[in-house]
């Protein structure tokens, strides 16, 4: 199905996203 | 760049799970910087302190000058907060018109304002309980959330 494949994907991204962030050293968001 | 009113309607989704004794489900609700103070009390007490939090009128009615006030205080507080304690200096163009929320309840500047306590929340020192909290939010809300992100991420183009 496309769009659960669509749907998993983009929950990948964010969780990347998010966890990326969380692994930042504090006071360094960019 | 990011929508503002949109960002503001996931914003104000995110804010909510703050749990602050003041409303905040809509834009006239945080119109009064009330909620938003409180927000920033929770993000980091040692800076947004009990005795800054005195500082904010607590009852502004429809007072339009009194809540431009409080927003006038906060703004400033969070732009010294990014620049002093999170070395990341706050750009022009993120500062929103606190004018326009105070006396019209403008939902797209009120999305900029929220955008910068976004950004305090997920640098602070407990940006982890934060950064946890947004995961656990709609997918919807986390895209738009993360999209604000990036956009404060990106550095000023000229």
């Amino acid at each position: 199905d496309p769009n659960m494949k669509a749907g998993a994907t983009s929950e990948g991204v964010l969780a990347n996203f998010f966890n990326s962030l969380l692994s930042k050293k504090t006071g360094s968001p960019g | 760049s990011v929508d503002k009113a949109e960002l503001c309607g996931s914003l104000l989704t995110w804010l909510q799970t703050f749990h602050v004794p003041s409303p905040c489900a809509s834009p006239q609700d945080l119109s009064s910087g009330l909620a938003v103070a409180y927000v920033l009390n929770q993000i980091d007490s040692s800076w947004f302190t009990e005795a800054w939090l005195q500082g904010i009128s607590d009852d502004p009615g429809h007072n339009w000058r009194l809540k431009v006030g409080n927003l006038k205080t906060i703004l400033q507080s969070l732009v010294e907060y990014s620049q002093d304690v999170l070395g990341h200096p706050v750009s022009e163009q993120h500062l929103p018109d606190v004018s326009l929320i105070g006396k019209f309840s403008d939902s797209a500047e009120l999305g900029k304002l929220l955008q910068l306590v976004l950004g305090c929340a997920i640098s602070c020192e407990k940006k982890q309980e934060h950064i946890q909290r947004i995961m656990t939010l709609e997918e919807s809300v986390q895209q738009v959330v993360m999209e604000a992100i990036q956009e404060l991420m990106t550095k000023d183009t000229p």
